[in-house]
Formats: structure tokens, sequence, C-alpha cells
């Protein structure tokens, strides 16, 4: 579907302000599951940072592999995204922005439901 | 709202806290950090019947405050400007680290212009002070306990997800008026 124009707007200015390290997140936006990109392992990373890809999990490459759009799933879930287990613009945006250095690992063994609230 | 895997909390209903003398912002006015983090205390203790207290005796306190640099110790080494701001640790440890190399401000000070990377503290005192009290984070971008925050943006009100989470934990604060709340759409519809 279209992207509102708002949208695109606040997901560009919130890229445009994230560190040196996440700002590559941008670069990621609608790669699809199969593909091998230069970063997808810097985005496990941060997944795994946060709880979304387990501790011991050593494949840390660059295929964007179901494990992957599972963990992204996970997260708009968390994050209150739109479900799609897909790089769309505003979830590499919420990506790349400033947050809590703690990690979301308890929103996901607790469940989150919004909607069950 | 969310919790700590084993919902830890606090059981006693007066908690202290204090500065670090050493890991402190060199650019602040540590008057100003205290204000601030006052003013983010104050939002708890005005819904739940627990209150705070500042002391000098770092060691002692049971909230420990300071701002730290790039690998602390504490195994969750902070990234340099923006990425992680700051990291708190559930009850009850007691620890609240903010990552020094952010670009802090108070008072709105974001408002006449300045950095484009500076972030708001008393926002993100009043989130990491909820999970020193055991609140993890929420799915609500409205609530104080989201995860992310943007810079130049000021977020310390704490919403109707924020405060039935808090109440689950530790009760109501008797003074507590609920019609004084933020209300997301989301927690309207949810009752």
């Amino acid at each position: 579907r279209n992207i509102p124009e708002a949208s695109t707007a606040k997901a560009t200015q919130t890229i445009d302000v994230s560190n040196a390290t996440w700002h590559n997140f941008a670069r990621l936006v609608d790669v699809q599951v199969g593909s091998h990109v230069s970063g997808v392992s810097e985005l496990k990373r941060y997944l795994q940072r946060f709880g979304y890809v387990k501790d011991d999990a050593t494949d840390l490459s660059d295929v964007f592999d179901g494990h992957l759009e599972y963990a992204i799933s996970l997260y708009q879930q968390n994050l209150g995204l739109p479900i799609t287990g897909r790089l769309d613009t505003s979830t590499v945006a919420l990506m790349s922005s400033p947050r809590c250095g703690v990690s979301d690992a308890h929103m996901i063994n607790a469940g989150v439901h919004t909607t069950a609230r | 709202y969310t919790y700590f895997g084993g919902k830890p909390k606090w059981y006693r209903d007066k908690l202290t806290y204090a500065f670090s003398e050493t890991h402190k912002l060199d650019y602040m006015n540590s008057d100003d950090v205290r204000k601030a983090f006052r003013r983010s205390f104050g939002r708890w203790a005005g819904v739940i019947p627990v209150s705070f207290e500042e002391i000098d005796d770092y060691a002692k306190a049971d909230l420990k405050i300071g701002f730290f640099a790039g690998d602390h110790g504490d195994g969750q080494p902070f990234d340099g400007v923006l990425g992680t701001l700051a990291h708190a640790f559930a009850p009850e440890n007691g620890r609240l680290h903010l990552d020094a190399a952010e670009t802090w401000v108070v008072d709105d000070d974001f408002k006449g212009g300045g950095s484009t990377v500076a972030v708001d503290l008393e926002s993100v005192a009043t989130h990491e002070i909820g999970h020193l009290l055991g609140l993890g984070h929420s799915s609500q971008e409205s609530a104080v306990m989201y995860p992310s925050v943007r810079p130049r943006t000021k977020k310390v009100d704490l919403t109707v997800d924020d405060v039935a989470g808090i109440l689950k934990l530790y009760g109501a604060n008797p003074r507590l008026r609920l019609d004084s709340l933020t209300q997301s759409e989301d927690s309207l519809q949810n009752g």
C-alpha cells in the first residue's frame, strides 16, 4: 500500500539523526527474504542486542533468512508497528532511532499483545 | 506495559537516590540534573505509595545514578552519540546509567535551536525510573515506557498504560487523580 506522505517524512527525519552505526540500516529498506545484502548481519546483531535473536545464535550472516523475518515480526509487534516481517520504511526508521539500552527480551517472554489490554 | 521476568519490585515505601560524584557531566550544572530527576521521581511518586529522597551518600543509596561512557563494566557498553541513550536495572539492583556521550538538555533547551542530537534528560530519566521500579517496555508509542525516543522531544507525562502497569506492582497513591493522566486512543479503546 502507499505510505502516507507524513509517515515518509517522519521516517526520513528519524533516520537522518541516528548514530553512525545504526544509520546504515536505511539502505536495507525493502530487502527481501532470500537476499544476500551487506549490512543484514549488522541488523541481526542489533536484533540480538535487544532480545529478538537468540544470544547463542552464531549465523549472523548477511542472508535475509526466515529467522530474521520472524525476528522482525516480533520487533514490529512489540513496538506497535504493522506486523509484516518486512523491512519497510517505518520499521527501519524505528530501528535507526535512539532508544533505551534495556533489552526487549522481557516483552517477548511476556508475549505482548497490545490488543488484549 | 510489561514487567521484567519474575515481576521484581521494591518492598519499601521510601527509597533513597544519589548521583555519582565521579561519573557526571562536565557541561551541565548538577543542580539542573537534580531538578530534572526530582521532577521525574515526583511523577512516579504521585501515582504509587512510594517516596523518593535524594541523599549524598552514593554507596548507601538504593538508587544510584551516573553518566558513563563506552564500556563501563556492567556488560552494557554505551555506543557514543545517540544509539542507546541510557539503561537501568530491575529491582532491587538500583543502578541507572546515562550515556555521557549524549547532548543532554534540560528545561526545553532544544526549543531555541541548538544541537540536532539533543536529548531531553527528564524524558529519559522518567523512562529509566520506570525500569528501576520494575516496569519493562510498553508497545504503546505514547507511553513513557516505549523504548524509543526521538531527539529534541520531551515525553514526561505518564500515560494510562504506564500507570496501569505500575499500579499493579505497587498499588495506588491515595492522592492519585486519574483524570490528570495522558490517555492514548489505544488506552481508551482497551478500557
